[in-house]
Formats: C-alpha cells, structure tokens, sequence
C-alpha cells in the first residue's frame, strides 16, 4: 500500500494518531497511549482496480487498461479504495468497577489500502 | 447513481483525501465512538476506586505465568482477560472475607467467564504449613451470604503468592457480577496464616471472560 503525501490524489493510506492524553482518556486506558485510527482515500480509476496495493508494475497498469478498454461497454461501478490488511488494537484498561481489562479488538488498525 | 454531493464526498470512493487537520473534532470523536462500540461502552467509565501501581505492577507480573491451558474453541464474541481486585471484607485472625465485582457494562450477550482463578499473597511463620480452606458464598437474592457446600481446601507450606482455580460456581457467581469468597485455616492451627492486602500484595481473580458468544448448546 501507499501512505498519503501531501495532496495525494491516488488511493492511500492517511495516518491519524489518537493520543489517549490529549482526548482526556489517559486515566482509564492504561495501555497503549493512543491509537492509529488510520483511514482510505484516494482515486480509485478503472485500470488499478483490484490492486492489492496501487504500487502496481507498469506492465499490470498496461495490461488492466487493454482490459478495461476492451470491457469499456461494462457498466461497472466505481472503484473504491479500501483497507487491504488491518490489525486489531490491544487495549489494557479499567472499567467502572476499577477491574483491570486486556482485549484485543479485531481489525481496529488499517496498515494497507488498495482499489476494490 | 448521482454524483455525491460536495459536503458528503466519501473519500473512500475516489475523492480527495480529506483534509485531517481541518476535520480533527470529527475524527477524534469517531475515534472515541469506535473503541466504546468495540468495547460496548455506551460511555468512558468513571473509575469508582483507584487502583494503586504497586497492585496493578504486581497483578500484571502474576498473569504473565505459565498459560492456563487450552481453552474451548472460540465461537464467535470478543474474549477479555479481567482481573478484579478485592475488597477485603471481615479481616479477623481467623476468617478473610474476600468480595469481588465484576461490571456487566457488557450486557449484550452477557459475560461467559471461561476460566476464574484466584491468587493471593499468605505470610507464614518460617518452617510452618497449614491447609487453608477456600469457601465460595452464595448470595441469596437479598445479598446476604450463604456459606455454600462449594469449597477448596490448599496446602500452603511457604509465604508468597499462591493460587487457586475457582470451579463451576465461581465463575457463574462471577457472571452474575459479584464473587465472594472466604479463606479459612482448616483445623486448629495454632496460629493463623495472614493473606496479605496491602498496595503490592492485593489479593485478586483473574477471569477469561467472552462476550456475545453463541453460547454453544451442549447436546447430550
């Protein structure tokens, strides 16, 4: 997948860091400090979709464009950028009876994006 | 269909990134939304009783023990490890009374707690042993005890941790949210073992609890 520099324009992967401490939840949530709730977006166009990632080599892009050409008549949907691999988010923290709780919630964290 | 509308572009679906720092609230916020649903919090807990870091230092070092052996297979609901601190109870020379809350802030699916144990720090006078017998009360509905015929009896023959795992009755007694316990020596000891409360040495139970699992119905 591809981080989002700048004014990306293609689909990628934007980072945004939740700090437990700035939104005032540092007290219960024990670990980890924050969370990266990272997010897809991007441009989607027909000839890199279903992409793992759009790093893709020039020869794929060629030949998804003989494709999509040739399927141009197809009446498709768009493409979306979406997570291609996430991870969960461990979390230690206290609940209402000052218990100590450690889970481990799937699929929280995005790592990679790519075209539906 | 049309093309959406410029104030709800979904930056999924082949628009600009959106711009972080100018949609910080909103981002923030869904971040906080999404950990409670997760945790199926309607709100952040307000912490009742603090928990000091000498227990929470001490707790964290006895979990990462050997593991506890295989667990049922996962079906389904979010697994969550919890320790719950005592708050110790009648503490005479002879009798601790041990009570334990678990919240059920989870309600949806209820809590299914797999496997309870409880550990709790004994100071023994050197070259001495004693058997210590561990009751599970049950509460009647009005919450006054009821000695139940569950029990643990313990050989305890040096000061230290020790831990015991808690049955069938246990763990439903901590589904329903309150454990009690009562540790008792067996016989006439000619003195009485102390279970420590103090910061560093407070006792506490360590469940694997699930969560809106299909309960699996056990066929005969």
């Amino acid at each position: 997948g591809v981080d989002c520099q700048g004014r990306s324009r293609m689909c990628c992967r934007q980072e945004f860091f939740v700090d437990f401490r700035e939104i005032g939840w540092h007290d219960w949530i024990i670990q980890p400090e924050g969370y990266a709730m990272n997010f897809c977006a991007g441009y989607c166009p027909l000839h890199v979709a279903g992409m793992p990632g759009i790093a893709a080599s020039f020869h794929t892009s060629v030949l998804s464009l003989l494709q999509a050409s040739t399927a141009a008549g197809s009446t498709g949907g768009g493409s979306c950028c979406v997570p291609t691999v996430r991870r969960p988010l461990s979390l230690l923290y206290y609940d209402r009876d000052s218990n100590i709780v450690k889970t481990d919630i799937p699929d929280m964290v995005v790592e990679a994006c790519g075209c539906s | 269909g049309a093309a959406p509308r410029a104030d709800r572009q979904c930056p999924a679906c082949g628009e600009l990134a959106l711009d972080v720092e100018s949609h910080r609230e909103l981002l923030l916020n869904l971040a906080k939304r999404r950990i409670l649903d997760q945790l199926r919090l309607s709100q952040r807990p307000t912490l009742g009783r603090p928990v000091s870091r000498a227990a929470l230092r001490a707790a964290l070092q006895r979990l990462r023990g050997p593991p506890q052996g295989p667990l049922p297979e996962a079906d389904g609901g979010q697994e969550y490890d919890i320790i719950s601190f005592a708050e110790t109870g009648l503490c005479n020379t002879t009798q601790t009374r041990l009570d334990f809350h678990f919240s059920s802030d989870s309600s949806a699916g209820g809590l299914e707690v797999q496997q309870a144990r409880l550990m709790f720090f004994v100071q023994l006078p050197p070259n001495t042993s004693c058997t210590l017998k561990v009751r599970v009360l049950e509460l009647s509905p009005r919450d006054t005890n009821l000695t139940s015929a569950t029990q643990h009896l313990l050989e305890v023959d040096d000061s230290g941790w020790h831990q015991l795992r808690l049955g069938p009755e246990a763990q439903t007694a901590c589904s329903l949210g309150h454990l009690a316990l009562e540790l008792a020596p067996e016989g006439q000891a000619a003195w009485s073992p102390v279970i420590l409360a103090g910061a560093a040495h407070r006792p506490f139970v360590a469940a694997r609890v699930r969560v809106g699992g299909r309960h699996r119905v056990r066929r005969r």
